[in-house]
């Protein structure tokens, strides 16, 4: 199975 | 007081066109220097979009202070369609503005109309997006992309691409059955813009979901070429390049679980 993460989990909040 | 007047409506239609169906309500920060920018995520939180239109793709463009328009994309594609492709298109709005003023000039017709479109106040995060490394970098015709991804979905959710330094291969696996479909880098001296350009710095694997790509691949009709640049664990980055400025995706892998 895969998962599939969140974009903003990979960027850092302003 | 903001003035942006395209040469042509078809632009900001196609821009529009390319992101609604992944992003209903966005804002549009509009500025002197940065032209108008755009950082939206898509409502399953995947995919995530940046718009930058310079000041270079307008005809004229003036903006007297920094403006935030809070925009309803499908209420703007509404009034967009009420416009011709090669009208001329104005948006307008004052320093602290309720809403837009989308003006269109028919070229050989005397031709003006002119409609209001209500703004809104639209919370947003915003995130830090660094120029990053990449593991390697495709430029491909844009239509070549789109065709891949949509014939790709018919036969699976996901879509895996491989690149190695001499192809890039794009592998789909579901339940009827499976299907590569492998490029090589070539130039194309006649049209430039059907060759294939593959940048390896090592090979990656990634998979995406097939239906963010179909997302992505609205944008198709706005440049003649995409560029893919995938690192190993990252979001991929796609590119369509406008007259001035780009419209980027950025779209988060899947992993096995």
């Amino acid at each position: 199975d895969e998962a599939q993460p969140s974009i903003k989990s990979f960027f850092i909040p302003d | 007081m903001l003035e942006g007047k395209f040469e042509e409506a078809s632009l900001l239609k196609k821009v529009i066109e390319s992101i609604k169906d992944s992003v209903k309500l966005c804002n549009f920060n509009c500025s002197q220097s940065k032209g108008i920018t755009v950082q939206a995520i898509d409502d399953s939180r995947v995919l995530l979009i940046a718009l930058k239109i310079d000041s270079g793709s307008f005809q004229e463009f003036r903006c007297d202070r920094d403006l935030v328009l809070g925009l309803d994309l499908e209420s703007l594609s509404k009034i967009l369609k009420q416009g011709n492709n090669e009208d001329y298109l104005t948006i307008i709005a004052e320093d602290s503005p309720d809403s837009l003023l989308v003006v269109f000039e028919d070229k050989k017709k005397d031709r003006i109309s002119e409609f209001s479109l209500k703004l809104m106040d639209i919370d947003s995060d915003v995130l830090t997006i660094d120029d990053m490394e990449h593991d390697c970098s495709i430029t491909m015709p844009a239509y070549e992309f789109a065709k891949i991804a949509r014939d790709m979905k018919t036969l699976s959710e996901s879509l895996q691409i491989i690149i190695t330094k001499d192809s890039v291969k794009f592998n789909a696996e579901g339940q009827i059955g499976s299907g590569s479909i492998i490029l090589k880098p070539h130039t194309d001296m006649e049209k430039p813009d059907e060759s294939i350009k593959i940048e390896l710095n090592q090979p990656v694997v990634l998979t995406f979901g097939a239906k963010y790509l179909n997302d992505i691949v609205k944008a198709t009709a706005l440049s003649s070429t995409v560029t893919i640049k995938l690192t190993d664990k990252a979001p991929a980055l796609f590119e369509y390049r406008l007259p001035s400025g780009y419209l980027r995706y950025y779209l988060a892998p899947k992993f096995d679980d």
